[in-house]
Protein backbone atom coordinates (compact mmCIF):
# COMPACT_ATOMS: atom_id res chain seq x y z
CA UNK A 1 0.00 0.00 0.00
CA UNK A 2 0.62 3.70 -0.48
CA UNK A 3 3.43 5.69 2.33
CA UNK A 4 -0.47 7.57 2.59
CA UNK A 5 -2.58 4.92 3.37
CA UNK A 6 -0.29 2.90 5.41
CA UNK A 7 0.31 6.91 7.56
CA UNK A 8 -3.68 6.91 7.88
CA UNK A 9 -3.46 3.37 9.12
CA UNK A 10 -0.22 3.98 11.90
CA UNK A 11 -2.12 7.11 12.67
CA UNK A 12 -5.36 5.44 13.53
CA UNK A 13 -3.06 3.36 16.19
CA UNK A 14 -2.05 5.94 17.71
CA UNK A 15 -5.58 8.28 17.73
CA UNK A 16 -7.97 5.68 19.30
CA UNK A 17 -10.80 7.64 19.95
CA UNK A 18 -10.73 8.89 16.11
CA UNK A 19 -10.93 12.30 16.96
CA UNK A 20 -8.88 13.36 13.68
CA UNK A 21 -5.59 14.13 15.62
CA UNK A 22 -3.00 12.74 18.63
CA UNK A 23 -2.61 14.23 22.06
CA UNK A 24 0.28 13.66 23.80
CA UNK A 25 -1.70 11.51 26.00
CA UNK A 26 -2.17 8.79 23.15
CA UNK A 27 0.80 8.52 22.35
CA UNK A 28 1.62 7.28 25.75
CA UNK A 29 -1.16 5.14 25.18
CA UNK A 30 1.03 3.05 23.16
CA UNK A 31 3.55 2.57 26.04
CA UNK A 32 3.42 -1.30 26.37
CA UNK A 33 2.30 -1.87 23.17
CA UNK A 34 5.13 -0.66 21.16
CA UNK A 35 8.76 -1.32 22.56
CA UNK A 36 9.16 2.52 23.02
CA UNK A 37 9.81 4.29 26.56
CA UNK A 38 7.94 6.69 27.17
CA UNK A 39 11.03 9.31 26.73
CA UNK A 40 10.80 7.65 23.58
CA UNK A 41 7.29 8.66 22.64
CA UNK A 42 7.67 12.11 23.74
CA UNK A 43 10.66 12.21 21.86
CA UNK A 44 8.28 11.28 18.39
CA UNK A 45 5.42 13.36 19.62
CA UNK A 46 7.99 16.12 19.51
CA UNK A 47 9.67 15.46 16.03
CA UNK A 48 6.47 15.10 14.49
CA UNK A 49 4.78 17.98 16.12
CA UNK A 50 6.38 20.21 13.63
CA UNK A 51 4.28 23.47 14.52
CA UNK A 52 4.51 22.69 18.11
CA UNK A 53 0.97 22.68 19.19
CA UNK A 54 0.39 19.77 20.98
CA UNK A 55 -1.47 18.02 18.54
CA UNK A 56 -0.59 15.73 16.01
CA UNK A 57 -2.36 15.95 12.43
CA UNK A 58 -2.62 13.13 9.75
CA UNK A 59 -0.76 15.54 7.44
CA UNK A 60 2.42 15.72 10.48
CA UNK A 61 2.44 12.63 10.86
CA UNK A 62 2.36 11.29 7.30
CA UNK A 63 5.02 14.08 6.71
CA UNK A 64 6.91 12.15 9.17
CA UNK A 65 6.53 9.07 7.90
CA UNK A 66 7.32 9.63 4.55
CA UNK A 67 10.60 11.34 5.97
CA UNK A 68 11.06 8.28 7.81
CA UNK A 69 10.54 6.21 3.87
CA UNK A 70 12.53 7.89 1.96
CA UNK A 71 14.48 10.63 4.10
CA UNK A 72 13.08 13.53 3.14
CA UNK A 73 10.15 15.75 4.63
CA UNK A 74 8.16 15.85 1.02
CA UNK A 75 4.76 15.44 2.23
CA UNK A 76 2.78 12.14 1.15
CA UNK A 77 -0.28 13.73 0.60
CA UNK B 1 33.06 3.47 14.82
CA UNK B 2 32.97 6.99 14.91
CA UNK B 3 28.95 7.13 14.01
CA UNK B 4 28.10 5.17 16.53
CA UNK B 5 26.27 7.77 19.42
CA UNK B 6 25.42 7.09 22.64
CA UNK B 7 21.45 8.01 23.35
CA UNK B 8 19.30 7.95 20.39
CA UNK B 9 18.54 11.07 17.71
CA UNK B 10 15.12 12.08 16.82
CA UNK B 11 15.74 10.63 13.44
CA UNK B 12 16.56 7.52 15.31
CA UNK B 13 13.82 7.64 17.42
CA UNK B 14 11.38 8.47 14.52
CA UNK B 15 13.01 5.42 13.32
CA UNK B 16 12.36 3.03 15.85
CA UNK B 17 8.80 4.32 16.52
CA UNK B 18 7.35 3.37 12.66
CA UNK B 19 9.94 0.25 12.49
CA UNK B 20 7.38 -0.71 15.70
CA UNK B 21 3.98 -0.20 13.95
CA UNK B 22 5.30 -2.03 10.67
CA UNK B 23 6.22 -4.57 13.31
CA UNK B 24 3.21 -4.53 15.45
CA UNK B 25 0.62 -4.19 11.63
CA UNK B 26 2.87 -7.41 10.50
CA UNK B 27 1.98 -9.57 14.02
CA UNK B 28 -1.34 -8.55 13.76
CA UNK B 29 -3.34 -9.91 10.78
Amino acid sequence: STVLEKSQEFFQICDTEGKGFITRRDMQRLLGELPLSAEDLENVFDTLDADGNGYLTVEEFSSGFSEFMFGTSASAA
Amino acid sequence: DPNMKGGQTSEGVLANFFNSLLTKKAGSP
